[in-house]
């Protein structure tokens, strides 16, 4: 049965969408069977795989209040095993819209529920808020994947999370395991950058993962093609370390 | 009577909160009298002007819920101009419990309108979303400034944000304005930085601020210092800028 992590910060430009996106495609590589979900009103998860928004069979919103099935909403991507659900900037009337309705926080946890068997991972993009649809996000999740950008006011945004993180667990979802922190964005030679992470790896120890994703004006320009990293360019450092990472989560596996 | 400028941009990670300080900063330095007021529950914009959460006297959310007057909420900075209505994780709260309030959208803008009297600027740091706390900074604004990162999602949130802003003023505030568009993070030797800052002169003219705020580390180390740039680095290329967008700003003064 396939693990649902959600990759989620608050603290918005950390490198959500750019994980979100490259993870799945490394997955995917590795022929992991892959659906990454956009639960961002941005709907960057998508264009950056190459989805024309005047193209879309539907979107994340018509799952939480349209009552569509997700299986109906599945769009491909360049990559054999990668499958997306859209998200548009409707969305951004879903947190309102939600607000008065039955199960109104189990919403996106009831529709992943018949797509578990049919995946090995599914991948949910969140958006920079602690909100509905992320909280709505946590509580499908079997765990959360945290994205951190090698700065200070993503440090300091760090405790907050991890606060929300526990009431979810507490109230909504036991089973919501730490997935890790992402270094992201690293820059060796800034001051700040080094401190982040010396002062991360000392206080979360093993949550942290191994691979650290540098910064690398690959990543930035990918998206503009429509493509994750891996089939913009390969050898790239951005793409290297989403790889690594990929083997990282994959090492997890039951029987890897 | 003073200024309100919204500080937006529903895409993460762009600069609002550094552009919101270090440009209250630069025209406090001028001698204007300045009230930066924090809508982002992350709180970013006190704490990089040195506020401790634990000495605050009160928030935002005390305003727009809590019936107490603006006036009551106001920290000192290091700069004698410059005041700041800190925001705390509970602001997150707010977008539902102002979903069922009277007047929900107008909360900011009847809390401001004693102050603006008081001030010559009041700049409102929005958090990345398109949610009822900025619909209200959009509503208590005279006009909105929008940082625009040089990168290809940030410029792809830009039609959004505009379709948002003329709904708003349509249907709320129809005498809120275009103060304009901040170049943010450039870096001259990235072919997408260069790509999206043609895009936008191209496409928005006279409406993009000829000052441009380059990548500059520095600007990333002063907030864990709690101090806007002009007090950290006044030589940085970084401080520079924003002096230099001060400027532009303050030349739009009816009697510069
Ligand atoms: N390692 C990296 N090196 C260089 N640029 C990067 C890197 N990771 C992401 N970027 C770029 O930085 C910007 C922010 O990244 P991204 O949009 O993935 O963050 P996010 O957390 O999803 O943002 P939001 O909070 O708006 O959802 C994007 O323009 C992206 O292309
Ligand atoms: N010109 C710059 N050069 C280098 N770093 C910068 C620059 N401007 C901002 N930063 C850093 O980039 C990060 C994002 O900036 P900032 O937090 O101001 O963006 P924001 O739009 O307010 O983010 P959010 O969407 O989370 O509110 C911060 O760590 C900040 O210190
Ligand atoms: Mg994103
Ligand atoms: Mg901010």
């Amino acid at each position: 049965v396939g693990r649902i992590i959600c990759i989620s910060n608050q603290k918005g430009g950390v490198g959500k969408t750019t994980t979100a996106i490259n993870l799945a495609a490394s997955l995917a590589a590795a022929e992991r069977k892959v659906l990454l979900v956009d639960m961002d009103p941005q709907g960057n998860a998508g264009s950056g795989l190459g989805l024309k928004r005047e193209n879309l069979q539907g979107t994340v919103y018509d799952a939480l209040l349209g009552g569509r099935p997700m299986g109906e909403l599945l769009h491909p991507t360049e990559l054999r095993f990668l499958q997306v659900v859209p998200a548009t900037p409707d969305l951004t009337g879903a947190e309102v819209e939600l607000v008065n309705q039955e199960r109104r926080e189990y919403r996106l946890r009831d529709a992943l529920r018949p797509m578990a068997e049919q995946y090995d991972y599914i991948l949910i993009d969140c958006p920079p808020s602690l909100g509905l649809l992320t909280l709505n996000s946590l509580i499908a999740a079997d765990s959360v994947l945290i994205p951190l950008q090698c700065e200070y006011y993503a440090l300091e945004g760090l405790s907050q999370l991890n606060h929300t993180i526990d009431l979810v667990k507490q109230a909504f979802n036991p089973g919501l395991k730490m997935e890790g922190i992402l270094l992201t964005m690293f820059d060796s030679r800034a001051n700040i950058a080094n401190q982040v992470v010396a002062d991360v790896r000392e206080y979360f120890k093993e949550q942290v993962f191994t691979s650290v994703v540098p910064r690398n004006v690959r990543l930035s320009e990918c998206p503009s093609f429509g493509k994750p990293i891996l089939l913009y360019d390969i050898k790239s450092k951005g793409c290297e370390s989403y790889l690594a990472l990929g083997r990282e989560i994959m090492q997890r596996e039951p029987n890897p």
